[in-house]
């Protein structure tokens, strides 16, 4: 049987509410998206309070590692000959256990490394040694790179929110026009979300 | 309501939803950027199997790594177990503090390190679920192209042929095409007759699926 123009009307019909049907979950569960991203970033706003907390403390120490460093270094003098002699003995020591391991984990440019760590060492003072002076410059260091890291990750996500609050408070989840309670996730200015509200007029 | 109102202009989805498309993209692009930026490889505390590479890079870079391994030499240890209180009481309350001190930073700095890598996995989370968030809406985003007629049907059949109409279709089925907004005709084969009353929706989520299939690829 021939299927009639009538028929392939209604098919059609059937067919598109359907496809409105899709569209429709479709939304729901970017709706359903937007709530997770939501929730992550409430995580993240704690989170980073609690880094801010951990970098006031580690500042204040290492404010208080660099000062005692300072004062101790204005008084070097003290005890120098015993750790010189001390540090005479300690550098073979150091340098054939670093090279031993170095030739058995690292397994590249031994010769390299051996010259340039007999520098290294001659080069160093016992003083530097006694403070621990290696830990305090990994530790600045590490303090340069936490907050390069920090930086780089702020900026990304402020660029990222800004788009994002764009997209889900303006754009597409416009706020409505009695709300008094604004609601915004990532940025400071709070504002309101209305397209997949049931009493939305955007769509049409 | 996203059915089209014959009173007022159909829905555009070139406007609605290719913007969202792209600010979902750009988002993600700006959350992915210190990744690709700044590979930051979370620092070492403790001389262990597992950190290896980092000593041999730190050897290599300025032999400072060789200093992690003092512990292993009697004479560096005695060095710093020196003890000056003789000569200077304050040298020795200054090393005191400055190890408390030390100790101290080293704490919060791995602390300070271990939220630093819970805050990267959420902005990596959150990359994740736009990445979601993107390729959710790919599909309809793809629509945009493809709406700038004033059809004001979603789908739209075509022809429909079963065994009777066309004898090279296996008894049993039935051959509908079909185009979805303006797209390129779709041709979907489902196990039904016509009159079948889900018939309409098997097509209609086939050639959906089949569209959705496309559009990401």
């Amino acid at each position: 049987r021939a299927i009639s123009d009538k028929e392939l009307q209604e098919m059609s019909t059937e067919g598109s509410k359907y496809v409105n049907k899709e569209i429709k979950n479709a939304l729901k569960e970017v709706k359903q998206i937007k709530t997770q991203i939501e929730q992550t970033n409430e995580e993240r706003k704690l989170l980073l309070s609690s880094l801010e907390e951990a970098k006031k403390k580690k500042e204040d120490a290492l404010n208080d590692t660099r000062d005692s460093e300072n004062k101790l270094k204005a008084s070097q003098g003290v005890c120098n000959e015993t750790m010189t002699a001390l540090w005479e003995e300690c550098k073979p020591c150091l340098k054939q256990t670093c090279m031993k391991f170095y030739a058995r984990v690292c397994r590249s440019g031994s010769g390299l490394v051996g010259h340039q760590l007999e520098e290294f060492l001659n080069q160093s003072s016992p003083f530097y040694f006694w403070i621990n002076g290696d830990r305090i410059d990994s530790l600045m260091e590490n303090d340069r790179e936490q907050s390069h890291v920090m930086d780089v990750m702020e900026d990304s996500f402020t660029r990222a929110s800004s788009i994002m609050d764009e997209l889900f408070q303006d754009r597409f989840f416009p706020r409505r026009p009695q709300d008094t309670q604004y609601y915004s996730p990532f940025s400071s200015f709070p504002r309101g979300s209305l397209f997949f509200n049931p009493k939305s007029r955007f769509a049409r | 309501n996203v059915m089209p109102f014959p009173l007022l202009e159909p829905l555009n989805f070139h406007d609605v939803f290719q913007p969202f498309y792209d600010m979902i993209r750009q988002a993600q692009q700006a959350m992915d950027a210190h990744l690709q930026r700044t590979p930051y490889h979370f620092p070492v505390t403790e001389f262990t199997e597992n950190n290896d590479r980092t000593v041999c890079k730190e050897i290599r870079h300025n032999s400072t790594g060789c200093l992690r391994m003092k512990d292993q030499c009697e004479k560096c240890q005695e060095i710093l177990e020196v003890d000056c209180s003789a000569s200077s009481p304050t040298q020795t309350l200054l090393r005191q503090q400055l190890n408390t001190s030390l100790q101290l930073a080293e704490k919060f700095s791995r602390l300070y390190d271990q939220l630093l890598q819970s805050y990267q996995q959420k902005m990596l989370d959150t990359s994740t679920l736009l990445k979601q968030l993107n390729e959710q809406f790919t599909w309809v985003s793809q629509l945009a192209n493809l709406t700038q007629s004033d059809d004001q049907y979603y789908l739209q059949v075509f022809t429909v042929n079963s065994h009777s109409s066309d004898p090279s279709i296996p008894s049993g089925l039935t051959k509908v095409v079909v185009k979805l907004f303006n797209s390129f005709p779709i041709t979907v084969t489902v196990p039904q007759e016509v009159s079948s009353p889900n018939f309409m929706e098997n097509v209609a989520e086939k050639a959906l699926q089949q569209y959705r299939r496309k559009s990401h690829i």
